[in-house]
């Protein structure tokens, strides 16, 4: 066996004098001990009370109870002239419970048959939050925000205030800890409403290198000022912006100062108020841009892809020649090129060159030679010119063949052939004839 | 050659003057590396001679400069079916010499095409054959230093079957006349190849392009009257001539 949960009391229901709707018996002494559940109110209902009226109701009576508190005593009927009957107007118990005590004497008129009576009752929420301070000088039921449940209430604090463990009370709460999300939203504690006195509060945004940080306050800004000669001075109230490597900067006043571009992914802002003045506080909302690299410019005889509008952090770009030049870098030749937008806003390899390619030498040709017809020392379209040693050998299809040196670095003859040529002999045509004029 | 004419310079560029054991035979420039001649030249008594022993001039015309420029040779490469140990079976007399470096054909030196495959011989049309070989009929034997050619039909087989014929009554030990031969000269005699043009060309021209039709082989004496001279009918070899260069 386990113990079973508590049974939790029913929201409504119906109490009865005995033999209702038969005239109740004599000598009748009955308690019925009502109750809802905790934080709800019970409220009975009379559908119908006909007890035998006495002055004072002293011989039959429905005595109402909270705890030893009696809240009515009923006889009577609803037309009787005398006795005290509650007519359409529900009991509200201060709490959840109530107690009904009926009890009848030993006689009852002979003429009128009274029938008891007849109630129901049901839960009414109670509204915490409406009740008045107690007089206990506890203070209020929440600290800040009260919120009424059905049977229940939660406290809750305003923005920048934490509830405290006795879920009752808040305390100020501006020690955010480091904001690293790319965007997210800060507040004066309170704000709207001034804070306390005496705030000082640190919020630090930090997000990945790479990223800066903007920061865009709304409207609604108000630091207290000090007007000196030279103007507003953030003498007693301020934020304090600070950036590395560059002049913290202390807001105040009561203009919002809008859009701040920090250039940093590391923003730490200082709220500071003392004991005296009024600060309604400040709200902003912070984003994140990734870092811009400068335009990576051109390479001659190249191209550099993507073209964008800008270049930002983690943005790639590579370099490609045209046909018929190489990519060269430092002196050498790489076989690929690319480059990232580092988080410093710097390319991590500065970009290439390109330079046109050679075929080198064309092959020599064996019994024949090589002559250049256009181009500079074997370059990209250089075109040479194969020939054989005639009379004595002849090109295979052809008496001159033109080689071109193309963007594969090979030289290439209009049929796309790469082998070089070759000179074939020729045969059985001397160059001196034998002749005979005699006949 | 007999009743020939000395030939003017760079007008026969594939005529090969060889050497062999100090006797003088001729060839023909094939390919840059390969020279073609007659293979009784190269086997005597059943013996191939050996590369040292063989000596390859080519580009003039005359014997006493030719021998300051030998070219040397790296195989030789007799057809596989000729044997003639006694000198009267001349049946495949054909072989292929090697050099042992290529040479660079120039006006002096130039290869004889081959013939096409299935080029005919037509009776009566005029060769060129020529040699440093004997000048003078053979009662008066005269050998030249210079490079001589005559020019001499073909022969129809059957009257060169039939000369032979003849001279084997008077002779024994006749060579005998086969399909890989042909023949050419004139029955009046007086123009003839004869001994030291062995290996030598007998040149057919078409369209201007001269071909090798056949190799200087034997006879029954020289340019005399009613005989003629045979020679190796290369049509029949250009098979063996490629493969044999193909697979060397």
């Amino acid at each position: 066996c386990w113990r079973l949960p508590d049974q939790e009391p029913p929201m409504h229901g119906g109490v009865q004098s005995p033999q209702y709707p038969q005239p109740y018996p004599p000598n009748q002494n009955a308690q019925w001990d009502l109750s809802v559940p905790e934080g709800y109110q019970l409220r009975l209902t009379f559908t119908h009370l006909d007890i035998e009226a006495s002055e004072g109701c002293h011989y039959d009576a429905l005595t109402v109870f909270y705890d030893d508190k009696i809240l009515g005593k009923f006889c009577g009927h609803e037309n009787s002239a005398d006795g005290i009957h509650p007519g359409n107007q529900p009991i509200l118990s201060p709490g959840n419970r109530l107690t009904l005590v009926f009890q009848s004497d030993d006689s009852n008129p002979e003429r009128h048959q009274n029938v008891g009576f007849s109630a129901q009752y049901q839960a009414i929420d109670i509204d915490e939050c409406s009740a008045p301070e107690p007089a206990d000088g506890s203070g209020p039921l929440c600290s800040q925000i009260c919120l009424n449940t059905l049977g229940s209430y939660l406290c809750s604090c305003y923005h920048g205030f934490e509830l405290r463990s006795d879920q009752r009370t808040c305390v100020l709460s501006c020690s955010g800890g480091i904001f690293d999300e790319p965007e997210g939203h800060l507040f004066s504690p309170g704000y709207p409403n001034p804070p306390p006195h005496a705030v000082s509060c640190q919020y630090i945004i930090s997000v990945e290198s790479g990223f800066t940080v903007s920061l865009n306050f709304t409207d609604n800004f108000h630091i207290e000022s000090v007007d000196t000669e030279q103007g507003p001075n953030c003498l007693y109230h301020w934020l304090q912006v600070t950036v590395p490597n560059q002049e913290p900067m202390k807001l105040c006043g009561g203009k919002s100062p809008g859009l701040i571009i920090t250039n940093s992914n590391n923003v730490q802002l200082d709220y500071h108020t003392d004991n005296d003045g009024l600060s309604r506080g400040w709200s902003l909302d912070y984003s994140t841009h990734r870092v811009q690299c400068p335009f990576p410019g051109k390479v001659g005889r190249g191209r550099v892809t993507p073209v964008l509008t800008e270049y930002l952090y983690r943005d790639y770009i590579s370099v490609r020649c045209d046909p018929g030049y190489k990519l060269m870098t430092n002196g050498q030749e790489i076989e690929s090129f690319s480059t990232m937008c580092q988080s410093n806003g710097q390319w991590h390899l500065p970009l290439p060159e390109c330079h046109i390619i050679d075929c080198g030498e064309p092959k020599p040709l064996l019994n024949g030679g090589v002559t250049f017809l256009s181009g500079f020392q074997n370059q990209y379209r250089s075109i040479v010119l194969y020939h054989c040693n005639e009379p004595f050998y002849s090109l295979l299809g052809g008496t001159n063949v033109s080689f071109t040196c193309e963007a594969d670095r090979r030289w290439r003859s209009n049929n796309d052939i790469v082998v070089s040529p070759t000179c074939l002999p020729v045969c059985g045509q001397p160059i001196n004839h034998i002749s005979a004029y005699q006949r | 050659i007999i009743g020939g004419s000395e030939a003017p310079n760079h007008t026969i560029p594939w005529q090969v003057l060889l050497s062999v054991d100090g006797h003088r035979a001729g060839g023909m420039v094939i390919a840059d590396r390969w020279i073609m001649t007659a293979a009784h030249v190269l086997k005597e008594s059943g013996n191939t001679v050996p590369n040292d022993a063989l000596r390859v001039y080519m580009g003039l015309t005359n014997v006493n400069t030719l021998r300051q420029s030998p070219v040397y040779t790296a195989s030789i490469h007799i057809h596989p079916e000729y044997d003639n140990p006694n000198q009267v079976n001349f049946n495949n007399d054909i072989a292929l010499i090697k050099l042992r470096e290529p040479i660079t054909f120039r006006a002096s030196v130039m290869p004889v095409c081959l013939p096409e495959k299935g080029a005919t011989y037509v009776t009566g049309m005029m060769g060129l054959v020529s040699g440093f070989g004997l000048t003078e009929s053979n009662n008066n034997r005269i050998l030249t230093n210079k490079l001589k050619y005559v020019q001499l039909p073909v022969v129809e087989q059957e009257t060169c079957r039939a000369s032979i014929t003849s001279a084997k009554k008077k002779r024994s030990s006749v060579p005998r006349l086969t399909s890989n031969m042909f023949c050419a000269g004139v029955p009046e005699g007086g123009k003839d190849s004869c001994q030291g043009d062995s290996g030598g060309p007998f040149t057919l021209t078409d369209d201007g392009r001269v071909w090798a039709a056949g190799i200087v082989s034997w006879g029954v004496d020289c340019g005399q009257q009613g005989t003629y001279g045979v020679y190796t009918r290369v049509t029949h070899y250009l098979d063996w001539i490629n493969k044999t260069m193909q697979e060397n």
